[in-house]
């Protein structure tokens, strides 16, 4: 049984083909991957609790546009964001989930708030975002969540199933 | 989506997922990620789990509890139960995508059955890194 402690992060598995992928593109990946796992890293080596160890890392996840989530989340067919987010605490199985929500900068932070803040596991809509402001956390308006690049990805996947050529690339189905 | 999985000092272990969810998805779909059991998941007993991919497919296979599962009832260690879990039953019922996995025991387990995952991982004292492919 190790003491040290063990960390790992996603951006997600629908990744760029590989012939899309440009050295420049990677390498800005890499750095930001690098740059997150600093941080959950920080919050563990001086001690701290898994929990918050993954509440900071998918922080700093949702607000790198490069992953699809928070900031550079992809848009739905009628062109808004809906974000979820989840967290879990393995001492107690404690945990919070959010679902549709659209307005606070880190859906994350309003699962834990859910989880810490009412005796729910998952909450939706309206009622999510009552619990965000209760909380005091921070608000964004949609132009923060936009990126040309999902815009792009939305119009793109519009077109091709308009045009009946949409193929069934599994990396889109994950956003 | 976007994922983080530990486990502390104390041997405390936590998960967290967070996601725009699918291009061009109805309005109203949710996913995998915030249901408990299928995209995130966390006990001390075993381990913890953030998932990408085909959400649809990780919601009928209740992929991270069935993690749990194998590793608490069949005495299988994390990265036989992740991999079973991602490379045969999301591969056969048509489904895609990957998970990080920490352990009780502080072991990481990585598995993806599409092209890529983004993802980074630190062990105290041990392995670092970041990798796409």
């Amino acid at each position: 049984m190790s003491t040290g402690f063990s960390l790992a992060i996603h951006g997600g598995a629908g990744v760029l083909p590989t012939a899309d992928m440009t050295q420049e593109r990677a390498a800005r990946t890499h750095a930001a991957l690098d740059r997150i796992l600093a941080v959950g890293e920080a919050i563990l080596l001086r001690g701290g609790s898994a929990l918050d160890a993954v509440d900071a890392t998918v922080c700093a996840l949702e607000d790198e546009p490069l992953f699809n989530a928070g900031r550079g989340a992809v848009f739905t067919r009628a062109g808004t964001h809906e974000m979820d987010a989840c967290i879990m605490d393995g001492r107690t199985r404690a945990a919070g989930a959010v679902a549709g929500i659209m307005g606070p900068r880190n859906p994350v932070r309003t699962a834990r708030a859910v989880m810490e803040a009412t005796p729910h596991v998952l909450m939706i809509g309206d009622g999510a975002l009552e619990v965000a402001r209760a909380a005091d956390l921070p608000f964004e308006d949609a132009d923060y969540f936009f990126t040309q690049e999902r815009r792009d990805a939305l119009d793109s996947t519009l077109a091709m199933e308009a045009a009946g050529t949409l193929d069934d690339d599994p990396s889109r189905r994950h956003g | 989506t976007v994922g983080a999985v530990a486990r502390d000092r104390d041997g405390n272990v936590a998960a967290a997922t967070s996601t725009g969810g699918m291009t061009a998805k109805r309005a109203g779909r949710v996913g995998d990620s915030p249901v408990i059991g299928a995209g995130t998941f966390a006990s001390n007993a075993t381990c913890a789990v953030s998932a990408t991919g085909d959400g649809e497919a990780f919601l009928r296979l209740s992929v991270a509890h069935e993690i749990d599962a194998r590793m608490r009832l069949a005495g299988a260690d994390l990265d036989t139960a992740a991999r079973g879990v991602v490379i045969d039953d999301l591969t056969a019922i048509g489904g895609s995508g990957g998970l990080i996995a920490v352990g009780a025991d502080g072991a990481i387990s990585l598995p993806f059955n599409c092209e890529g995952m983004y993802r980074g991982w630190s062990r105290e004292g041990d392995d670092r890194g970041t990798a796409i492919y």
